[in-house]
């Protein structure tokens, strides 16, 4: 315990700067559905139009799949995984094992952001938190139009920062990296990456 | 539960990237525990939007293997920031199983050592603990002992500080080094990065799985998270 204490994993591991992909912005806010006011939804679209987005996943294994688990593998299994331009990230409330209630309450968020964005099916949707609980729609679909109607997007090193803060439950840091690379040819293209979790952690993803 | 995606702007094909994202997962989240449970909620996602001006990539383009070696690394390293946050976590551990006859047993060797709460307090508690190590070794789920030869298994802890001797001989071919160097073992296991390394000695296979000790802080965590 005294050498966890000893350890600044924030100071360690998050970055002060980042370089972020073209064509991407991110929004978050603190809805109200984690008690202490502290982020808990967040918004990534994609606002570049030269081309069709593909986007690609992997879901728990789990027999009991979330409602935001099989929403999601339904909009790539109907998009052929073209075309999804937002994704969607609560925390506090997992929407998981909430039956056909849960489902409708995420078809409901993935609507909202639809429309929007402007495409139908381009939204895909995370949750974490505690299972059981359904989604506190209220808060979430204020807190989205809030996002969307204020423009509460951006693209600095800030606003990716908050998105990662946004799906930590009982993390003690945000996990945002990212890196420019460089094809054959020289071409440059960027990857960032947020990951959160800290417990329930050995998955088995497919 | 385990959330997270990666984003690009290079312009992807969603097949090429399915694979892609799957082969990366595949040896990056996929090995990673913390305390051995499977939410109801993992889920890791891949966008790509095509913003930069070069051909589409597919599975037959030339770029398609440095492309999906990049990305599997990047993963890792996010990958590793979830066990770095492990609950309670003070030690950060890489189980490194190589020379395996199967990738796949080479992994179940890992996540048996990595979920293992028995060598996650040993580690906690700095104990040098090779029998539960072992013990943990031989109930993993394989399928066969091709990969598993009890005369050829070597294990030990690997300092990760640059300190010598670096490596500290626990199981050689087989045997049990009952004269461990305790205080190098305490040494190495003071630090809170650790690697053990088993050596198989059957094969060429590797697989590396990330894990972190288990603290008392776990319970105190988990004890009250839904109330």
């Amino acid at each position: 315990s005294s050498a966890s204490k000893t350890l600044d994993k924030y100071a360690l591991f998050v970055p002060k700067s980042g370089v972020f992909p073209k064509g991407y912005e991110v929004a978050s806010l603190a809805s109200g559905v984690k008690k202490n006011g502290a982020l808990d939804l967040g918004v990534i679209r994609n606002v570049n139009k030269s081309r069709k987005s593909s986007a690609a996943a992997v879901f728990t294994t789990n027999r009991f799949k979330a409602a935001p688990v099989q929403f999601s593998r339904k909009v790539l299994d109907i998009s052929s995984g073209e075309g999804v331009d937002a994704i969607v990230v609560n925390s506090g409330c997992a929407n998981a094992v909430t039956g056909e209630l849960g489902m409708q309450d995420a078809e409901n968020v993935a609507s909202q952001v639809n429309k929007y964005v402007g495409e139908q099916n381009s939204t895909l949707l995370m949750s974490t938190g505690v299972i059981g609980q359904r989604l506190q729609m209220d808060k979430i679909s204020t807190g989205i139009d809030k996002l969307f109607i204020e423009n509460k997007f951006s693209s600095d090193f800030g606003s990716w920062l908050n998105l990662a803060k946004s799906i930590c439950t009982t993390d003690t840091f945000p996990k945002l990296i990212s890196s420019k690379f460089s094809l054959s040819d020289g071409t440059e293209y960027t990857l960032v990456g947020i990951s959160k979790g800290a417990g329930m952690i050995c998955p088995n993803m497919a | 539960t385990l959330l997270g995606f990666v984003l690009t702007d290079l312009p992807i094909n969603s097949s090429a990237l399915q694979s892609m994202l799957t082969g990366a997962v595949t040896r990056s989240f996929n090995c990673i525990s913390v305390d051995g449970d499977m939410s109801t909620n993992d889920t890791i996602c891949m966008l790509a939007n095509g913003a930069i001006d070069t051909p589409v990539i597919d599975e037959s383009s030339p770029d398609f293997q440095k492309v999906s070696s990049q990305v599997t690394e990047f993963a890792k390293n996010l990958a590793q920031l979830v066990v770095r946050d492990g609950e309670g976590a003070t030690k950060f551990v890489t189980v490194n199983v190589k020379n395996s006859a199967e990738f796949k047993d080479a992994r179940l060797i890992a996540e048996s050592i990595s979920n293992s709460m028995l060598v996650k307090s040993a580690l906690y508690g700095q104990d040098a603990n090779w029998g539960r190590i072992l013990c943990a070794i031989g109930y993993s789920k394989l399928e066969n002992c091709k990969s598993l030869d009890e005369s050829k298994i070597n294990v030990s802890f690997i300092a990760t500080d640059g300190s010598s001797p670096q490596e500290l001989k626990l199981i050689a071919n087989g045997v049990p080094q009952l004269d461990i160097d305790e205080s190098r073992a305490s040494e190495i296991l003071a630090l809170s990065d650790l690697e053990v390394l088993v050596d198989l000695g059957t094969g060429t296979e590797e697989c590396q799985f990330w894990t972190c000790d288990l603290s008392h802080e776990y319970v105190t965590i988990n004890g009250d998270y839904r109330s």
